[in-house]
C-alpha cells in the first residue's frame, strides 16, 4: 500500500 | 491487510481494554507499571505523527486514533483520578525507564530507513515498544503474585507480537519489496522478552495454580 516507506501498519 | 495482522491489531485492542477495564471495574491499577504506560504514550505519539497527514484506510486511522486516547487515559488515570492513583505501587514502579527512552532515540538515529524526522521517530517509536515492557515485566517480578486481569494483559501484549511477526513472515513471501528489517530485528527482540513469562504463565495455567515469576 503507498510508496515503499509508508508505514501501513499500526 | 492479512489475517495474522488483524488478529494482532485485535490482540492489541485487548490489552487496552483489559487495562481500561481493571481500573475502570476495580478503581485500581495496582500491579499495573505507569513506566510501561508512559513508554506507549511515547510509542504510539511517535507512530503516529502520520495519522492527518498520510491517510491509508479508515480501519488503519481509527486504530491509530483509538491506541493514543487510551493509552493517554490509562496514564492520566495512573496519575491524576484521586481514586486510582492511590493504588499505585510508586516505590515498586522504579524501572529508570528513561534510559530506554535515550537508548531507542539513539539507536534511531543511527539506525532507520530514511534519515528524516517521521522515519527517525517511527524506528523511536519501534526501538522503543520492543522494551516498553520492561518495567512491566520487572513490577510483576518484585510484587511476586500476579492478579488475573495483569497476567492477561501481559500475555495479550505477548501473543499480539507473535502475530505481527507471523504477518512480517506471511509479508515477506506475498509481497516483493517487502522489507522491514527493523521492526523484524525490534519484533523479534520484543517477543524474545515474553518468553520466560509464557513459560511461567503455561506452567501456571496447566497447574491451574497461581502465576508465580520467580524473584
Amino acid at each position: 500500500v503507498g510508496e515503499k516507506n509508508s508505514h501501513d501498519e499500526l | 491487510m492479512n489475517a495474522f495482522r488483524l488478529a494482532g491489531d485485535m490482540t492489541h485492542l485487548i490489552t487496552v481494554l483489559i487495562l481500561l477495564l481493571k481500573i475502570y471495574a476495580t478503581k485500581s491499577c495496582s500491579g499495573i507499571s505507569l513506566k510501561t504506560q508512559e513508554l506507549y504514550v511515547m510509542v504510539f505519539v511517535a507512530r503516529y505523527l502520520d495519522l492527518f497527514t498520510n491517510f491509508i484506510s479508515v480501519y488503519n486511522s481509527v486504530m491509530k486514533v483509538v491506541f493514543v486516547t487510551s493509552s493517554i487515559a490509562i496514564v492520566w488515570c495512573m496519575r491524576i483520578h484521586p481514586l486510582v492513583r492511590r493504588t499505585y505501587d510508586k516505590e515498586q514502579d522504579t524501572f529508570r525507564h528513561y534510559f530506554l527512552v535515550a537508548g531507542s532515540f539513539g539507536l534511531a538515529l543511527l539506525f532507520n530507513e530514511n534519515f528524516t524526522f517521521r522515519e527517525v521517530c517511527w524506528a523511536f517509536s519501534i526501538y522503543l515498544e520492543a522494551v516498553a515492557i520492561l518495567p512491566q515485566l520487572v513490577l510483576l517480578q518484585r510484587s511476586g503474585n500476579v492478579d488475573n486481569l495483569t497476567g492477561q494483559y501481559v500475555f495479550f501484549l505477548g501473543a499480539y507480537r507473535v502475530f505481527y511477526i507471523l504477518n512480517w513472515i506471511y509479508r515477506y513471501f506475498t509481497e516483493k519489496h517487502f522489507s522491514r528489517w527493523i521492526s523484524w530485528i525490534a519484533g523479534l527482540v520484543q517477543t524474545a522478552l515474553y518468553a520466560d513469562f509464557f513459560y511461567y504463565y503455561f506452567i501456571s495455567w496447566k497447574n491451574n495454580s497461581k502465576l508465580q515469576l520467580p524473584a
